[in-house]
C-alpha cells in the first residue's frame, strides 16, 4: 500500500459520490451515459468474483478491498438503477448511442489472447481490466454530442481519469519496490490505454477551468 | 511466481 494506491481509490469513492450527488441533487440523469455505467456493472461483476473465495479477514489489506468491492457493486447498481427506473424519463436515450458490443467483444478478444493466465477466473480478471480500460467511451461520446457539460458531470470523469492515474503511478512505485509485481503486463497495458483516453477530456476540463467557465467540448 | 498474480488491488 502507498500513497497513489489511497489517492486512487479516494478519488474512485469520490467520483461516484458526485455522480449520485448528481443525480440526487437535480432528479435527473441527463449527460450521464448509461451504457458507460453498465460497463462498469459488468467490469466490478467480473473482476470481484473473488468475493467468493473467502479470505476477507487475512489481513486489514484484504479486509479494505473487500469493503471497497462491495461499495463499488453496489454504488454502480444503484447509479444503474436510477437511471433505468427511477430517473429514466430524463436519460439521454437518443445521444447515448455508442456501440457497447464493439467494446464488449474486443475485451473479451484480448482476455483470451493475453490474460494474465489461464484459468477461468484470470480470463475473466483480464476481461475486466481491458473492458474498464474503454467502459468510459459511451461516456465522452455522449458528452461531445451534448456540447457543454455540466460542472458536476466534468468533475465526476476528471475524478475517475485521476484515479486511474495514480494507479498508473502506484503500478511505477510498485515495480521499484516489489519484485513479486512486475509480471503485471494486463494491468500495464489496460491501465495506460485508459489514462490516455482522458488525455483529450483533462485538457478541456483544465481549460475551461482555468477561465472559470463551463466545459465545452468540440 | 504465485505471488505475482495475486490480485491485491482494486
Amino acid at each position: 500500500m502507498n500513497v497513489f494506491r489511497i489517492a486512487g481509490d479516494l478519488l474512485h469513492c469520490i467520483s461516484i459520490f458526485i455522480l449520485l450527488h448528481k443525480m440526487r441533487k437535480t432528479r435527473t440523469c441527463t449527460g450521464i451515459s448509461r451504457k458507460t455505467l453498465e460497463l462498469y456493472a459488468i467490469v466490478f461483476l467480473t473482476r470481484y468474483l473473488d468475493l467468493f473465495t473467502g479470505g476477507y479477514f487475512d489481513s486489514a489489506l484484504s479486509l479494505y478491498n473487500t469493503v471497497l468491492k462491495l461499495l463499488f457493486l453496489a454504488s454502480t447498481f444503484y447509479c444503474v438503477y436510477l437511471l433505468r427506473v427511477k430517473y429514466r424519463h430524463t436519460y439521454d436515450r437518443s445521444h447515448d448511442t455508442f456501440r457497447v458490443p464493439f467494446l464488449l467483444g474486443a475485451a473479451a478478444v484480448l482476455a483470451f489472447i493475453f490474460p494474465q493466465r489461464y484459468t477461468i477466473l484470470e480470463i475473466l480478471w483480464s476481461f475486466s481490466q481491458y473492458l474498464e480500460a474503454v467502459a468510459i467511451l459511451p461516456q465522452l461520446l455522449l458528452l461531445q454530442r451534448t456540447g457543454e457539460v455540466e460542472n458536476l458531470t466534468s468533475h465526476y470523469i476528471f475524478c475517475l481519469g485521476a484515479y486511474r492515474g495514480c494507479y498508473v503511478l502506484n503500478w511505477i512505485w510498485r515495480f521499484f519496490t516489489d519484485s513479486t509485481y512486475r509480471g503485471q503486463y494486463v494491468t500495464w497495458t489496460a491501465g495506460l490505454i485508459q489514462t490516455s483516453l482522458y488525455a483529450d477530456f483533462f485538457y478541456y476540463y483544465l481549460k475551461y477551468k482555468k477561465q472559470g467557465r463551463a466545459l465545452k467540448l468540440p | 511466481s504465485n505471488m505475482a498474480h495475486k490480485h491485491d488491488e482494486l
